[in-house]
């Protein structure tokens, strides 16, 4: 489904010096996985989300998305990527803070036609009740808890019943119950939708769920061979 | 140090609907103790911080600092007591986004007269590197990952020594070797300059750091009794 070639992306500062965040990075994501992403703070983790969430661009390499090239794209092409086939959970939320809970999840689907709007909806009524944010949705994100807005963020990340999910640290803010809710949750939509999911995390624990884990490290990713290393 | 006695927080929503977050809330934080927080996602933990961290009122109740009541008292009084005698790490970070990292960590200095600045800079010269954060000193926030904002606020709550640090979630976003590292700069704190601190947290490994713990459920506190459950 996601395949990524030899990427690179660095950051410059002034004219003398360049961090190489991502260094040839390949990377490949099969329908219904659940992979995990683990690695220092600062390794990359979320520099590597924002470029196959095409918020981002690499300085070379190549993306493909279900055969398709995503690199050297228009940022039309790009943006219709963005609102339709990916799901993107934010480190920071990144929730509007002058819309309600309700409107910040269903802003996903306000692109899309009427028809598939109503099936979405009635698909995702459960979601609410399954996140435990049915009693919020006509608040604005300052009105609730950390862990209540990223609930809300995730709810908005899985409305749209996306092709591939990008959970950039999902339950940072999430006490032990809530998390392991979040986990199923994830965890149902690869087996009953065949979404792809990629997350992000500093919770080894939540390595249980994923099919497999790769490490960032030093700008290059490695996988977690958790066969051997138990 | 710190006297809660009787402590009440309601969230109002139109004219019928009351949230009562906190419930007769007592509590007491001594000199040189480092207490943490816990309860599930929603439960009032940044609430509770916010309170006594005079960023918010409570309905009801009182709360004294070394003796003086906080409750009822001049906006003036309280940004005082905000800024030269307690350190807030927020869950949120809450940096500055057009001032540098230094910037950032070194403001609570700017209200101080020259030379407490100075003398507190060069007992803090040592923070920087225990955060891992010297190379980043000129960098703008949005240029940061999560884990490095989140150090970033854990420097500028630390760096005018304060009497108390409420710390809501400090180690949501950083990796297992991170965390370690900054709960023992954090008991370093409490040992070295008699500092308290409170700490909301959802990782109950870290209970092992601090002297107790306490348990707010249904809006209401409990102590967790650690020996007996273990
Ligand atoms: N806009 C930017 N400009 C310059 N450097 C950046 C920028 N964004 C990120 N970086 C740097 O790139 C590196 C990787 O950042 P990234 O946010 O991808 O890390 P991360 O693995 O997600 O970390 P964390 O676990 O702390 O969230 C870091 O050293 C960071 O300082
Ligand atoms: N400004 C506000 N207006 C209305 N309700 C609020 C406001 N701020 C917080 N709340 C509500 O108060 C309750 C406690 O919130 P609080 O942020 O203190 O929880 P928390 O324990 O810190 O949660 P988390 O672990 O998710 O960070 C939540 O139900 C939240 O929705
Ligand atoms: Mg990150
Ligand atoms: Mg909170």
């Amino acid at each position: 489904l996601l395949h990524m070639q030899a990427i690179n992306k660095s950051y410059l500062f002034g004219k003398t010096e360049e961090i190489k965040v991502l260094d040839t990075i390949n990377l490949e994501l099969h329908r219904g996985e659940f992979v995990a992403l683990v690695g220092p703070s600062g390794s990359g983790k979320t520099t590597l989300l924002n470029l196959i969430g095409c918020i981002d661009h690499s300085d070379s390499g190549e993306i493909y998305l279900d055969g398709k090239a995503l690199h050297n794209q228009s940022e039309q092409f790009l943006k219709n990527i963005r609102r339709n086939r990916i799901g993107f959970i934010f480190q920071n939320f990144n929730l509007i803070q002058t819309l309600t809970v309700q409107e910040n999840i269903e802003l996903p689907l306000w692109s899309m036609n009427k028809k598939s709007e109503q099936e979405k909806l009635l698909l995702r009524k459960q979601l609410y009740t399954d996140l435990g944010i049915q009693d919020l949705l006509n608040r604005f994100p300052y009105q609730l808890s950390g862990g209540q807005q990223q609930r809300t963020a995730i709810a908005r990340a899985l409305i749209s019943n996306p092709d591939i999910i990008l959970a950039d640290e999902p339950t940072g803010n999430l006490d032990y119950k809530t998390t392991q809710e979040i986990m199923h949750i994830l965890k149902k939509e690869t087996e009953k939708f065949q979404t792809s999911i990629l997350m992000a995390t500093h919770d080894l624990s939540l390595l249980n769920f994923a099919d497999r884990a790769l490490i960032l490290r030093d700008g290059q990713l490695v996988n977690y061979d958790s066969q051997n290393s138990q």
